[in-house]
């Protein structure tokens, strides 16, 4: 059987929250070391890889590996009835067709579960290899929401350009052109309000602002966001959550003819 | 004008 509590039951509705636009639906592959899911959107433009680890959770049990199908528009209508402080357990039978979903109240006064239809997906997974990276920027997340969301209101398409200058987003639209730079920056105190680039090499890469921005719903999940930039290739933008795991954003860019 | 990249043109299918 498969078994996996988490006292913060916010950090799953906020994961959920921030995948089901972009992917409908996907499998949770569970095993022992814990819980990853890999999807793509219905065009194949982007994918979101998450990998939750085993000893992130509370209490995690995978007796088997199992492959969830996952409709993540119904997951997240059951997700809502939980509360922001509940702890949430879930569950399934080795080759179960439901997940079980159990929400208790963070003084224990509450209880309550909801079980989640399972599906079966024929998923497609790719492999993406470990790589270093031309340009790596960690920004707050909060920045990085801002300038994707300032940028769409502009633009279609973004021009990311790394170089020893900071690091600069360019758009152009029927209103006008936008650019925002942010430059290294380590003066904050806190970590996660620095701005730090790492260039081996400058790099520029044009991306859809749509899928940016939409990779912006999972700010609630971490202070900091990493981007990862290097030519002909797509950009990673990563959340890391905790100590629990990451959500990682691959989008494909944008190819001259 | 850039056309839009698909994932399959980076990263190969298992």
């Amino acid at each position: 059987m498969f078994e996996a509590r988490i006292t913060q039951g916010a950090v799953l509705k906020k994961l959920v929250e921030a995948l089901k636009e972009l992917v409908t639906e996907g499998n949770f592959d569970v095993s022992s070391t814990g819980l990853q899911l890999q999807a793509m959107d219905s065009s194949h433009v982007c994918l979101v890889s998450l990998a939750l680890r085993e000893d992130g959770f509370e209490h995690f049990r995978c007796d088997r590996n199992m492959a969830m199908g996952i409709h993540f528009q119904n997951l997240s209508k059951i997700l809502k009835c939980a509360g922001n402080e509940d702890t949430i357990t879930l569950k399934a039978e080795d080759n179960a067709d439901q997940l079980t979903l159990m929400f208790e109240s963070s003084n224990q006064d509450r209880i309550s579960d909801f079980d989640l239809k399972l599906m079966s997906i024929e998923s497609e997974h790719l492999g993406i290899p470990d790589q270093e990276y031309s340009a790596e920027i960690k920004m707050p997340s909060s920045e990085y929401q801002r300038i994707v969301r300032d940028l769409t209101s502009i633009g279609d398409t973004v021009l990311i350009s790394a170089t020893k200058e900071g690091i600069k987003f360019s758009t152009s639209g029927d209103v006008g052109t936008a650019n925002v730079t942010l430059r290294h920056n380590t003066t904050p105190e806190k970590p996660e309000e620095q701005t730090i680039i790492d260039l081996k090499e400058p790099v520029a890469l044009t991306f859809a602002l749509r899928y940016l921005n939409n990779f912006a719903k999972a700010t609630p999940l971490a202070p900091v966001v990493k981007l990862s930039l290097t030519k002909d290739l797509p950009i990673v933008v990563e959340y890391q959550i905790g100590e629990l795991g990451a959500v990682k954003f691959y989008l494909a860019p944008k190819i001259d003819d | 004008k850039a056309n839009q990249g698909r994932l399959e043109s980076f990263f190969t299918s298992l």
